[in-house]
């Protein structure tokens, strides 16, 4: 898989946990009463997911976690997802 | 805008909510304006009213919870995630809980409740995430000052696409025409503008508009005559773009396009000055306001939406400038046509709106209509 970021190593891992994590909550259909996600057909490769985020913001679709997308990832938001279902 | 697949939405127009955990950091008073307040903005564009009950099922029921609070959706602890909001539905649906560990306040110095408030309950209404940065239903945290607060237009689409427009009150007809008011100031009352330009001069306001100036003492509002500004200051003629006085140096400073003249009291001394002598860089054309700070002795320039530091003392622009006006004094909205500094607080004039502004909290802590100042 291309590397997700360039950085160094314990930045990589701290950004890859809190991106995971991000993605999780806010880019993934969960069960329970949804209070808000989009379907998204077969499964979301973590990659897939970072899209869709760079989408949303209007950034540069890299796929990668590059500077501006984790800078998106680490602002205080809203805690209902992105994509609703 | 975005709403929620399905378009849930309430089909009554009257909705009840309740706070039934509050904030830790935020008295409850604190608590119930900003909410109602919060309500407040979509209720302004939408036919949907709001009705706070004290006990029992509320169709928006309002907390303030901490970790895992058994909607599965746990919050995370300071920043983050503020809070979430659940779409129009029975039960649970409507709901708004925030985040009980962010430090929660009705400035800045915390998150905005009345912001983060007025965003869920978007969400609480039938609204999903905005990818438009200037939509109130923007996913990430953007301060918003609940004073003069207009719901962006991204979000009356929106709301109004779930519950159309709210109609004007046509209801008993106005009041039987009043009698025209005796013009007291012939045309500012009624203008929706602001101020050329404001300044102390000794012990008196003065406020600038087109070719009139007026007068004022600051705690008194009686006896405001205007006056034709040629009257007092021949060379000035007409629309003074900005001014400011050094008490200390029983100086003021009045500006006109790329000049300045100097005077003490209404005695002009000399001929005018370019602004260059400030430090300017040449493209600077013009001063929209000017307002010197007691405290760190230094006059603040603003031009557009920047703005500059002149540091008195040292007579001479600061570095690192010009900076943007709204990141150093957000909640101060559009540009600032005129300013001047009373009793610690900064007076921003926007318009037909003049901005508090407490230098010590940062913060804007009322607005008023600009006319206000001179008896309308």
């Amino acid at each position: 898989a291309p590397t997700l970021f360039a950085a160094t190593p314990r930045t990589w891992r701290n950004n890859f946990h809190l991106a995971q994590a991000y993605l999780d909550k806010y880019y993934t259909k969960k069960g329970g009463h949804q209070v808000g996600e989009m379907v998204s057909r077969g499964g979301n490769s973590m990659v897939k997911k970072i899209k869709e985020l760079q989408t949303f913001f209007g950034l540069p679709l890299t796929g990668k976690l590059d500077q501006s997308t984790m800078d998106v990832i680490k602002k205080p938001r809203c805690g209902v997802p992105d994509v609703a279902n | 805008y975005r709403l929620f697949p399905g378009e849930p939405k309430w089909e009554k127009n009257t909705l009840t909510y309740r706070i039934s955990k509050y904030a830790a950091s935020m008295s409850p008073a604190e608590v119930e304006r900003a909410i109602e307040m919060a309500l407040r903005a979509w209720s302004s564009a939408v036919p949907l009213n709001f009705v706070r009950i004290n006990s029992g099922e509320a169709d928006i029921m309002v907390s303030f919870e901490t970790g895992d609070h058994g909607d599965s959706y746990p919050f995370d602890g300071p920043r983050g995630t503020l809070a979430h909001a659940f779409a129009p539905g029975e039960g649970l649906g409507g709901d708004t809980h925030f985040d009980n560990a962010e430090k929660w306040t009705l400035g800045m110095n915390g998150f905005n409740l009345f912001t983060v408030a007025a965003h869920e309950f978007g969400h609480a209404l039938g609204l999903a995430h905005s990818t438009d940065p200037s939509a109130l239903m923007y996913p990430t945290y953007k301060y918003k000052n609940p004073y003069g607060f207009r719901l962006p237009k991204d979000d009356v689409k929106g709301i109004q696409a779930l519950y159309g427009p709210r109609k004007p009150y046509l209801g008993k007809p106005t009041v039987p025409h009043l009698p025209p008011r005796k013009p007291s100031i012939p045309d500012v009352c009624d203008s929706s503008s602001s101020f050329d330009a404001v300044t102390m001069l000794g012990k008196e306001l003065l406020f600038f508009k087109d070719r009139i100036f007026w007068r004022r003492q600051v705690h008194l509002l009686s006896e405001i005559r205007p006056r034709t500004i040629t009257s007092s200051f021949p060379q000035l003629m007409s629309n003074v773009d900005a001014a400011y006085e050094v008490a200390e140096r029983g100086t003021a400073y009045f500006f006109k396009g790329p000049h300045y003249w100097v005077t003490r009291g209404f005695q002009i001394q000399g001929p005018p000055r370019t602004i260059y002598d400030f430090g300017f860089p040449r493209h600077v054309q013009r001063i929209d306001a000017a307002v010197y700070l007691k405290e760190p002795r230094k006059t603040l320039f603003f031009v557009g939406d920047e703005y500059y530091s002149y540091d008195e003392r040292k007579r001479k622009m600061e570095k690192d400038y010009p900076k943007s006006t709204e990141e150093e004094f957000s909640g101060v909205n559009g540009q600032i046509d005129a300013a001047v500094e009373l009793n610690g607080y900064i007076y921003f004039f926007s318009g037909p709106k003049t901005y508090k502004y407490d230098i010590e909290k940062e913060d804007v802590v009322s607005v008023v209509k600009s006319s206000s100042w001179i008896g309308c």
